[in-house]
């Protein structure tokens, strides 16, 4: 119940309705979204429990490596509704159409894999915001200094999916595991969309806003 | 760390 409450409310992409869409408009919204959820993150982070108990160099080093794991399972968390489509924001929806236009056709399609993997499960919300926050828990960061504190965080979160899966799922006994089994493809594809961003950094055709470059950049 | 200064501060902002 504590991370219901700490769920943040959702964010528009307000695409400028004066530009015609094209990649660079297409990358320039979807950096200007995550530069807005970036913050966002931060402030739901602190929201969970025994993460601002950690030293401020730990909550640095782990938001640095997970912060992507953290904004894609959002957008695949919204996207359950929809037919192979990605919400970036209920204003910024892709289909395969916009997809291959923003240059993004490979990328949403990974995030497709994860969508109909959750959507098969029926994914419910307090399993979303469990796993959200274990995704920020099991940073694998090499940076992390007080690594006993950080796991104690995890078997927290873990505690509470396991105690969730057993009361609301008890005819599903494996589906807690199967829930922490879909953390890989989300590294994966968070990794690939990292990759991405930091290759369109590199071009230098689209703006992009100090909270954002600073996290690609980490 | 300096590099990092916006997550920094918001980290150790209260609200």
């Amino acid at each position: 119940s504590h991370l219901m409450v700490a769920e943040p409310e959702k964010l528009y992409a307000m695409p400028d309705p004066t530009v015609p869409d094209s990649y660079v408009k297409a990358m320039t919204t979807l950096c200007d979204l995550a530069d807005r959820e970036l913050v966002v993150i931060i402030s739901w982070a602190k929201n969970i429990p025994g993460f601002s108990s950690l030293s401020l160099s730990d909550q640095m080093s782990i938001l640095q490596s997970v912060w992507m794991e953290i904004l894609i399972l959002g957008v695949a968390y919204r996207s359950l509704a929809f037919d192979d489509e990605i919400v970036y924001a209920q204003d910024y929806i892709m289909d395969e159409e916009f997809s291959r236009t923003a240059g993004m056709l490979d990328l949403n399609g990974c995030i497709l894999q994860l969508v109909r993997k959750y959507k098969s499960m029926k994914l419910e919300k307090e399993e979303f915001v469990i796993l959200k926050a274990l995704a920020l828990a099991n940073s694998d960061s090499v940076h992390i200094e007080d690594v006993e504190a950080v796991q104690k965080l995890q078997d927290v979160l873990h505690e509470a999916l396991i105690d969730f899966e057993s009361s609301k799922q008890p005819e599903e006994p494996r589906r807690a595991g199967k829930l922490l089994m879909t953390l890989p493809l989300l590294r994966q594809t968070a990794n690939k969309v990292l990759h991405h961003f930091y290759n369109i950094k590199l071009e230098g055709k689209v703006p992009m806003h100090k909270l954002f470059l600073e996290m690609l950049e980490a | 760390k300096e590099k990092h200064k916006i997550l920094h501060r918001l980290l150790q902002d209260s609200t």
